[in-house]
């Protein structure tokens, strides 16, 4: 899956990608204080392309909200809902509004999911349906975080140590290894890393084809702009 | 494609005139609004037209009159104008539709480019029939001409066979000075009002341009009903029946509430639902019987038996609501279901008196989200449960409701549905509506015609009769040129049942209104029509899958023979080529209550004017909060 952190205050944007073996449960987003988790399990391609290296997707997310009593398991079949021990089933084939005390949710048919926890952070998540007789390629989804204002100053996990912003600087850009990405250097959290200007797709409005949003491109799995490795953010479950 | 910026000196477009001409003959309403401009830029330049009109109203014409030649509107099935539609999309011309809606009232506008030093004359024409509502028909007429107009002018003619038992008439924008500029002549069956400020008159200060007229003219009159039976008026082979007799005496009712306190429901809207509720309990009768239930996913009734509405019962009612709180989902099937099971068991045990007339008010503000979550089947628990032995009318509140759901699900247990607004005036609206239906006067209303002198008679059996409304039937008879024919009505009154018989006779319009020559024409037949094509549109939606697709078929032959925009149908209005532009198609449509999810205040105004920036809305704003998020390649 691709990393976009954006940065409107820059006016800029940073991606990375993060692959791993298919199955891997990655945390994305943990605020001790408002006991909010997300939590993402990666999935492969149905046979992998011999012609190319394995991708891997978020298939399945939990969402954990403990003061509310709130756990959402979105997958690309189904979403489940709890809160305080009630559940309910939705599926992406309806249009469905639900509005609970502190959750609302919103399907739209076969292409998102919003999810707004009152006074707390409101998330899309968008199912990208393939061709059921793809050869390689299977259902997945994306995770957009839409207003996370309000997690506090601890919330960390892959997406949500950048909820408050990361400083950077870039160097000027020189000729890379692709002629028609520019690379630089970046300099965060006291590295000096080797960035490319790429962009990778929101798929917010345009599920299919997304839009390019242009980004300073972090390789080698986000090393050194994510706090530690890749490990410290791999978890045993979803919830 | 590329957006272009239209550059209008509005002070180069003069509006000439703005006429509103209202003619009312036995409640049947027909408009014409009628506005002239002048382009005197020497560049040719977009005119807009924008109007109001009642929802229940039915668009029947529309023109544009550019240097003498006339551009005529003309309604289409819904789905031929939409190909004409896209065509004129496909083939590289601008197309859009015209439509728009507020809280009574939907817009009509289209604007046309015209050339320097032209005249531009639109008419629109529309039909409604006025509806009684607490004793009276109201009128309503939104001016916003948005500039002084050098004749501006509402004029209206109401002639009621019955006899005008009163009128009064006011505006939003009236003031003292132009207090004295609404003539009113009242006789006995006929009035005239007329309003027409001159330019000097319109201004909001000597020395500015800025016009006082913006707002709403409003009429409001009732008939004099002397007889039980109603008055029938007999017209060129077709009849109508108003049915409204006086001095009836109420029915006592049991009525349960049905309120949603689902999470959705908290704040304003459920404080606004307890305050509205204590009112409406201190307004139920003595003889009434009533009960409560509250429900998210579960159902808790405050009794499990309809309670007399004795003051101690009441305030003990008026407690349990202080305390409603809102949280958890919807569960709408089972709370109903409930309130049914508590009206048929009163029903069953007696508990109730016999003459009585069963309710439900159910109130909710959302999709059903817990429990039967299948609205069909919703539909047919409640329907099949109710039995046609009690009313549901449904209350939405907000935008979030499935309105047509609600509005299928009342009218197929007798019932009406509502939108509640969310604002500030959300609990006027909740109380008002239970106004409406407080006082039965008679249930079980049979409306009996020879069958062999009449035919195509709209509705003829109505649950309840409520105070303040009327009921109207009409029909066509087998012989045009019959006079006379006989009537019974029956129903169950408060003491007895209730019988009205006696004979309908053609009354003679020219000595009726001796010196109205013309009221207009064929308006009894036209009224039928509308009437027909209401109800029509009612079992579309209601109905079993035959009946609908009979009924859709037969309400849009109606529409098309009388020339009403309907939701069958539309008016495609051809905007006339010009060097700039090529011709254009436009289209009107009459929006359902389903369709007008969304649209509160919008910024409509009557008349002609140039157009105003448009400045883009922000439903959400995150300001510097990042959009960060992961996903696939």
């Amino acid at each position: 899956p691709h990393f976009i952190i954006e940065l409107p205050d820059k006016n800029d944007a940073l991606c990375f990608n993060i692959n791993d073996k298919p199955g891997t449960i990655f945390n994305l987003v943990k605020d001790p204080l408002t006991g909010t988790v997300v939590n993402g399990q990666t999935i492969g391609d149905k046979k992998v392309n011999p012609a190319s290296k394995e991708n891997t997707y978020f298939g399945r997310f939990g969402i954990i909200h403990e003061k509310f009593g709130i756990r959402l398991m979105v997958s690309t079949q189904e979403i489940l809902v709890s809160e305080h021990g009630k559940q309910a089933k939705l599926f992406w084939s309806d249009n469905t509004s639900v509005k609970g005390l502190n959750m609302d949710l919103q399907v739209t048919k076969d292409r998102s999911l919003t999810v707004t926890l009152r006074n707390s952070v409101k998330f899309v998540i968008i199912l990208h349906k393939v061709w059921k007789k793809h050869p390689y390629h299977q259902d997945y989804l994306g995770f957009y975080t839409l207003d996370s204002h309000l997690f506090s100053r601890r919330v960390n996990g892959l997406l949500g140590q950048f909820y408050h912003g990361v400083q950077f600087e870039v160097s000027e850009p020189f000729a890379g290894k692709d002629v028609d990405k520019p690379d630089a250097f970046m300099f965060v959290k006291g590295h000096r890393l080797l960035v490319t200007r790429g962009w990778q797709k929101d798929f917010r409005n345009d599920v299919k084809n997304g839009e390019n949003v242009p980004c300073w491109f972090i390789h080698n799995n986000g090393t050194g702009l994510i706090d530690g490795d890749l490990t410290d953010y791999t978890v045993s479950g979803l919830f | 494609k590329l957006l272009k910026k239209r550059s209008v000196n509005s002070a180069e477009t003069e509006v000439q005139s703005v006429k509103i001409d209202c003619k009312v003959a036995s409640r049947f309403a027909h408009t014409v609004m009628t506005s002239t401009a002048l382009n005197k830029a020497n560049v040719s330049q977009e005119v807009f037209f924008e109007v109001e009109l009642p929802k229940t109203a039915f668009i029947t014409n529309f023109s544009m009159e550019i240097d003498g030649k006339t551009y005529v509107g003309e309604v289409k099935e819904k789905e031929k104008a939409k190909k004409q539609y896209e065509k004129a999309v496909s083939s590289g011309q601008t197309a859009g539709l015209v439509k728009a809606s507020g809280r009574k009232m939907e817009k009509f506008s289209v604007s046309v480019n015209i050339a320097a030093n032209s005249n531009i004359t639109f008419t629109l024409t529309y039909e409604e029939l006025l509806q009684r509502h607490f004793g009276k028909y109201e009128i309503m007429i939104r001016v916003k001409p948005k500039q002084l107009v050098q004749h501006f002018e509402i004029a209206a003619d109401i002639y009621e066979p019955q006899g005008i038992a009163f009128l009064d008439t006011y505006a939003t924008f009236i003031t003292n000075e132009l207090l004295p500029l609404v003539e009113k002549t009242v006789t006995d069956k006929k009035a005239h009002l007329s309003f027409s400020p001159t330019l000097d008159q319109q201004r909001k200060c000597p020395d500015c341009d800025g016009t006082l007229i913006d707002g709403d003219f409003f009429i409001k009159y009732d008939v004099n009903r002397v007889q039980d039976l109603g008055d029938i008026q007999i017209v060129n082979g077709y009849f109508v029946h108003f049915f409204a007799p006086a001095d009836l005496q109420r029915l006592p009712k049991n009525v349960v509430f049905v309120i949603d306190r689902s999470g959705s429901m908290s704040g304003k809207k459920m404080e606004q639902t307890r305050e509205a509720l204590q009112t409406i309990l201190d307004d139920l009768y003595e003889e009434d019987h009533f009960g409560l239930i509250t429900f998210d996913d579960k159902i808790v009734e405050w009794r499990p038996s309809l309670s007399n509405a004795t003051k101690k019962n009441v305030n003990a009612a008026k407690t349990f609501v202080k305390n409603i709180q809102a949280v958890g989902w919807t569960n709408i099937n089972d709370a109903v279901l409930r309130a049914v099971d508590i009206l048929t068991a009163a029903e069953k045990n007696k508990t109730v008196p016999g003459n009585s007339a069963s309710m439900i008010i159910l109130l909710t503000d959302g999709d059903p989200t817990f429990g039967e979550q299948n609205l069909d089947i919703i539909k047919n628990n409640v329907k099949n449960a109710i039995g046609g032995n009690m009313s549901l009318f449904c209350l939405g509140f907000g935008y979030d409701v499935d309105y047509n759901f609600l509005d299928v699900m009342a009218k197929q247990n007798d019932g009406l549905a509502r939108r509640i607004y969310e604002a500030s005036d959300a609990v006027l609206q909740l109380q008002g509506f239970y106004d409406e239906v407080a006082s039965p006067l008679l249930s079980e209303v049979h409306f009996n015609y020879p069958e062999d002198t009449v035919n195509s008679l709209t509705g003829s059996y109505f649950k309840q009769l409520f105070n303040g409304s009327e009921i109207v039937v009409a029909g066509q008879l087998n012989d045009i040129e019959m006079n006379d024919f006989a009537v019974e009505v029956s129903a169950q009154g408060a003491e007895n049942y209730f019988v009205a018989k006696g004979q309908a006779s053609a009354q003679k319009w020219d000595t009726i209104f001796p010196d109205q020559e013309y009221i207009f024409g064929d308006f009894t037949e036209r009224l039928w029509a509308y009437l027909t094509i209401q109800q029509l549109l009612d079992k579309k939606d209601k109905g079993t899958p035959e009946e609908k697709a009979n009924a859709t078929a037969e309400a849009l032959e109606l529409s098309l023979k009388y020339n009403f925009v309907t939701p069958l149908t539309s008016m495609v209005v051809t905007k006339p080529e010009t060097d700039e532009k090529p011709e254009d198609t436009l289209i009107a449509d009459k929006l359902t209550e389903d369709q007008r999810t969304g649209v509160s205040t919008p910024n409509q105004h009557t008349g002609v004017s140039t157009p105003s920036q448009t400045v883009p809305q922000t439903s959400y704003s995150y300001a510097s909060s990042p959009i960060n998020w992961v996903d696939g390649d």
